[in-house]
């Protein structure tokens, strides 16, 4: 149980220390509390955006947050891929560069696995294959429109 | 694997029967405040049993069903149902049609280039509403959905759906509950 | 006790249904569970942008229920102005039509109060008189740069 | 009534004395992720005695200290300190002279043509802290602070502040704490 525990712990952090290092140019990793006995203690994280000093998770800003955790669910999808992932505005915290580093990843990743990703923003609209447009009409009902990309761009909110 | 198409029917704000196509890469999801974008995350969720009812801004299954009168109108307008449906492309036979056979509890379940999972909830009356699950058209129970989707990789704790504002969680959650996904996928 | 809380209660409440139509072109209204004695229940809303049905509060999106937020907020400092606002990212989940709409509000309510707000979209930095700008440095200490709008465009994230 | 100027000293990430104008109307403050935006607004609600430690990210006030060394550095460097200062203009008289004596508990304040309120958190060893609040350069309690800024309309529950990702709090909060509002204002 230990055995397969930290295979997959050790499989994930290593994963995590990739991709953390390439959205967030510093160093991350996946930290046990109790690493002799993993079960007894829970797990945290180690990250240092841009190689700032280490500080409390829970001092970090909006955004370091979200690409954090970002990285902790890529990490978790190259190591044990799912079929498909969605994600629901997980960019509204980002600044501009960091919403293209996750755009950039998730097209890669996308490779692999599906990614149905809702967003208002550029960064991610414009690097998918196909977009889908959502209304809601006069009569209070949902409609979806199918735009295929390669015909024109959709217009982001930003 | 992937999921080829959503089918809503009177789901949420999908008050007319929709089918959504999805790419095998990347699909982005667009449109103004209000439109129904969570809504179609929410419909996955639904369908595949891997949602807690608050998880999907709903107290109870019948807020799930398309409701085009004011919250205020009290008295029951008779038999309502919602249905969504999630069709999983299983070219590549992520899963073996013996898996898809044994989760469905019966041989008749069609080719399995296509792995069809429907969830309807139907309300009968003011109080009582019923949730029922089905695998390429064959009635099965929720468990049965989930050991089969486990098979595939897709867990409720699985993290490869990240609701809209959720997506720090990771790092508000306990260090317990954190370590509790590894557990998960060991 | 009960007298003033009601004049306050209907004071903020006409604002809020003022302020609520013009942000989302619906109609909407603070409502006490228990009118007859207030501090026995509590308060709730009704809300309904761009006369939609009334949805249980919860069922609203992350963009309705940003606007909702903020008409309260507007609401409350028309009635009873407070000499300042801090407001921190919260054009984050709307669309670029509603951001609009929140900065042109912020615009006008800044003629009574000073209002200070954190943003990354360019529906709320083009209309502010003085933008603040914020850079971390490599030794990981934040510095501000005054840039005088008159001058010279900011640059939005969007 | 407004902010004029903060001036930060080793709040958080501003480890060198920082001053920042604001306009009397509307300030917009932008930057990239993790530069220091969110922390400015912290600094007001700290100085101004308006914010539980939960609500400004730190678990104790020492956290608010700038530290330019790695978390896991333990031991114990010297004293340390760090304060904010607001710096309100009252040309327009919000705060009459003699709520700021009062408050102030002496009648060397200066003019009160600015209010500045000023407070200073100071660890003198590993577990020892102070916390100081200074109206108009004279030492006061947290309560003389927050009752002369109720006078101003500032207060604790005024929701004139909005944290970043709290938004939608007020949507969510259960239906007494939203009356809860409606009562401190009344
Ligand atoms: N049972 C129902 N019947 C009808 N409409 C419903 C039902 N449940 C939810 N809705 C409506 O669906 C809308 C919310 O849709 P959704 O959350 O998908 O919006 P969104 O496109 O994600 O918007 P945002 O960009 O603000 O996040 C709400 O306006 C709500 O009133
Ligand atoms: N005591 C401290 N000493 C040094 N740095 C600190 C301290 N407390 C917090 N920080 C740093 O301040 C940064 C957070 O700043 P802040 O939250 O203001 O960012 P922000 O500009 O609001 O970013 P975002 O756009 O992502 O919301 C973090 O990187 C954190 O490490
Ligand atoms: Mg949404
Ligand atoms: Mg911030």
């Amino acid at each position: 149980k230990k055995a397969t525990f930290m295979e997959a712990f050790e499989g994930i952090n290593a994963e995590f220390e990739q991709i953390f290092a390439r959205l967030s140019d510093g160093s991350g990793e996946l930290v046990l509390e109790d690493p002799e006995d993993p079960f007894d203690g829970g797990m945290t994280m180690k990250a240092q955006p841009r190689d700032k000093p280490v500080q409390r998770l829970d001092a970090m800003s909006g955004g370091e947050k979200s690409l954090t955790a970002l990285a902790f669910v890529f990490a978790v999808q190259r190591y044990n891929p799912a079929p498909f992932y969605a994600l629901d505005e997980v960019d509204a915290f980002l600044d501009a560069a960091n919403a293209e580093m996750v755009g950039e990843m998730v097209d890669e990743l996308a490779g692999d696995a599906q990614f149905v990703v809702v967003s208002h923003r550029s960064a991610l609209l414009e690097r998918s294959e196909r977009a889908i447009g959502v209304t809601m009409g006069d009569d209070n009902i949902s409609a979806v429109t199918g735009i295929d990309l390669s015909q024109q761009g959709v217009p982001a909110d930003d | 694997m992937y999921i080829k198409e959503l089918v809503l029917d009177d789901f949420k704000s999908f008050g007319r029967k929709t089918r959504i196509p999805f790419y095998q890469d990347f699909t982005t999801i667009s449109g103004p405040n209000g439109s129904g974008k969570s809504n179609i995350i929410d419909s996955v969720l639904f369908a595949l049993g891997l949602a807690r009812t608050s998880g999907i801004r709903a107290e109870k299954l019948t807020d799930l069903i398309f409701d085009p009168s004011d919250e205020g109108v009290d008295s029951f307008a008779g038999e309502r149902e919602a249905s969504v449906e999630v069709i999983l492309d299983n070219d590549d036979r992520t899963l073996t049609r013996e898996q898809v056979v044994s989760a469905a509890g019966s041989d008749d379940v069609g080719d399995v280039d296509e792995i069809r999972v429907r969830r309807r909830v139907k309300q009968t009356d003011e109080e009582k509403y019923y949730s029922y699950y089905y695998l390429n058209d064959r009635a099965v129970n929720l468990s049965d959905i989930q050991d089969l989707l486990a098979a595939a990789g897709v867990t409720p704790e699985g993290y490869n759906v990240v609701m809209q504002g959720d997506v720090t969680e990771i790092i508000t959650m306990s260090p317990f509950a954190r370590r509790g996904i590894i557990d998960e996928i060991a």
